[in-house]
């Protein structure tokens, strides 16, 4: 089912 | 100096239960635009960032920009202390350690005859240098029988103060993004869905394409499939679901975490999803013309 990102793989810390 | 006044102080009390399973600490950013909170599960697989607009408020001051680090458990068990009636109100000092939530019962009006008796009243329990004119209305709430010479004294204003913390919370940027799907459907439908598929599962995928949106799930037990379809002319609001799609998109998601925001269904009747191939799905909940709620989720991607 494939494997769970997490949200720094998106987004960048300010 | 940081005050706001929110008559329905349900939606405060709903949007900590909304927060609270997902996320320990939070900041309440405070502006002169709006209150907001953003912040990430502890695994930083999902975050919530929830927006109340000025506008929304029924008096609304903030003289400086705030961050007001708060325990989510904490100020839900605070909130539980006020009614579902209640108006609630925020202050924060600029340099303060703490928050004073003011809650007050609906029928503050009646206390407006009374307030020459209520100063009075109120007597030598003034605190030094306090502003007798406002202590009659923080106190107590006056109702009378008249002709009786009666007076009931009915309290009805209650004041907690929530200590607050210094959190050091990692902000993330969230771009604006045109997604490739939206779909907006009723918010208990999309709980229901999201509650039966857990039955199943752990893992559920949203498909959306020109047929509808399908929400799948395997598992040991067996398989799940819900297809919603288009119904943009229900007769109520509430009740359409509307599809949006520049190309069809699957994603696939821990039901978990989906799970956790289905604990916001109560602060509005729709919801909507936008998703785009590969990127964290958002699901928001639109709280009337205040606000709202959005949950970011990292989607699962076959590497």
């Amino acid at each position: 089912v494939g494997k769970q990102k997490n949200l720094f793989s998106f987004f960048s810390k300010q | 100096m940081f005050e706001a006044r929110l008559t329905s102080g349900k939606i405060l009390k709903q949007l900590i239960e909304a927060l609270k399973d997902l996320v320990q600490e939070a900041n309440i950013d405070c502006s002169d635009d709006e209150i907001s909170i953003q912040a990430m599960d502890n695994s930083h697989v999902s975050l919530v960032a929830v927006s109340l607009r000025s506008g929304g408020f029924d008096h609304f001051r903030c003289d400086r920009p705030l961050s007001l680090g708060f325990n989510a458990t904490n100020m839900g068990k605070i909130l539980k202390c006020a009614g579902n009636e209640d108006a609630i109100t925020l202050k924060a000092e600029d340099d303060g350690d703490s928050l004073s939530m003011v809650f007050e019962g609906p029928n503050q009006d009646r206390i407006a005859d009374f307030g020459e008796f209520a100063r009075g009243a109120r007597g030598s329990d003034s605190p030094p240098g306090s502003r007798r004119e406002k202590c009659w209305k923080i106190d107590f709430n006056f109702a009378t029988m008249r002709g009786v010479g009666v007076l009931v004294v009915i309290f009805d204003r209650k004041i907690y103060e929530l200590k607050l913390m210094d959190i050091d919370s990692e902000q993330l940027g969230i771009p604006d993004t045109d997604y490739k799907v939206t779909i907006q459907m009723p918010s208990g439908e999309f709980q229901r869905i999201i509650r039966d598929m857990q039955v199943l599962g752990d893992t559920l995928s949203i498909s959306c394409t020109k047929e509808g949106v399908k929400f799948g799930v395997q598992g040991d037990l067996g398989t799940g499939n819900v297809l919603i379809r288009q119904n943009a002319h229900a007769e109520k609001d509430e009740d359409r679901v509307m599809i949006e799609m520049e190309e069809p998109v699957e994603l696939t998601f821990a039901l978990r975490y989906l799970n956790f925001f289905t604990k916001a269904t109560n602060l509005g009747p729709t919801v909507i999803l936008n998703m785009s191939p590969d990127v964290p799905i958002v699901v928001e909940y639109p709280i009337g013309e205040t606000g709202h709620i959005k949950y970011y989720l990292a989607p699962k991607i076959d590497e």
